[in-house]
């Protein structure tokens, strides 16, 4: 599985 | 949320004010590239579409509708409000976007980070901000001589893409599990879009001189 990186960037 | 982050944030939003204060004092949008603002709006509301569903701080959710509220503000005054839109010059600004976007969302389609609607529409993003920047260097390198407001709205930019690729640096040795290949990718070919800029808004400044940047 993919992991998702959180998209707490702008 | 570290110091790299912070700064190049604010030096996002110092690019905002600085040009929607010469468009809007100056009255003028000479020398302002409408094609990219317009790419710019595009990569704003493609990219905080999940304003809607995610929340990751009100910090970000604040700034993700400052910035299409800044964009689109900044995309309206130049088509239609007067006296602004006469000084755009569509002559002069007319690299074909088409070539940007296609690429872009046939790459969004293919690399992304998971098969779903959103993550190709954030990868078409992600990519089209990369280059959104290429018809305002285009621009300026056709007008040759740049004036300040417009050179400092570059470096304002440059330095937020240079300030966020030190963040990723930091991020990459501080914290565990991050790893963002598209945006560390698509962040460097954006950055490296301004080292010819920057070493002439280097020269021209230098010694303390305010003149106007000249391209070759």
């Amino acid at each position: 599985e993919m992991l998702l990186a959180e998209k707490d960037e702008l | 949320m570290n110091i790299f982050r912070f700064l190049g944030d604010m030096s996002h939003i110092l690019s905002f004010v600085i040009l929607l204060l010469k468009i809007t004092q100056g009255k003028s949008a000479a020398g302002i590239s409408l094609r990219t603002q317009e790419l710019y709006m595009i990569v704003f509301c493609s990219r905080y579409l999940d304003l809607f569903w995610n929340f990751s701080s009100l910090y970000n959710s604040f700034l993700k509708v400052v910035f299409i509220a800044c964009s689109s503000a900044i995309v309206y005054i130049i088509r239609f409000k007067s006296p602004q839109k006469d000084t755009w010059n569509p002559e002069l600004d007319n690299f074909p976007i088409q070539y940007l976007i296609g690429p872009c969302a046939v790459a969004g389609l293919l690399i992304n980070q998971d098969w779903t609607p959103f993550e190709m529409i954030w990868a078409f993003s992600i990519y089209l901000e990369a280059v959104a920047i290429l018809p305002q260097l285009f621009l300026l390198q056709k007008q040759g001589e740049v004036e300040n407001l417009t050179s400092h709205y570059v470096a304002a930019l440059g330095a937020y893409r240079g300030l966020y690729l030190m963040n990723w640096v930091y991020r990459y040795f501080t914290e565990d599990d991050y790893l963002q290949r598209i945006v560390w990718f698509a962040g460097t070919v954006q950055t490296g879009l301004y080292i010819d800029f920057f070493y002439h808004y280097y020269q021209s400044k230098r010694g303390g001189l305010s003149r106007p940047v000249k391209l070759p």
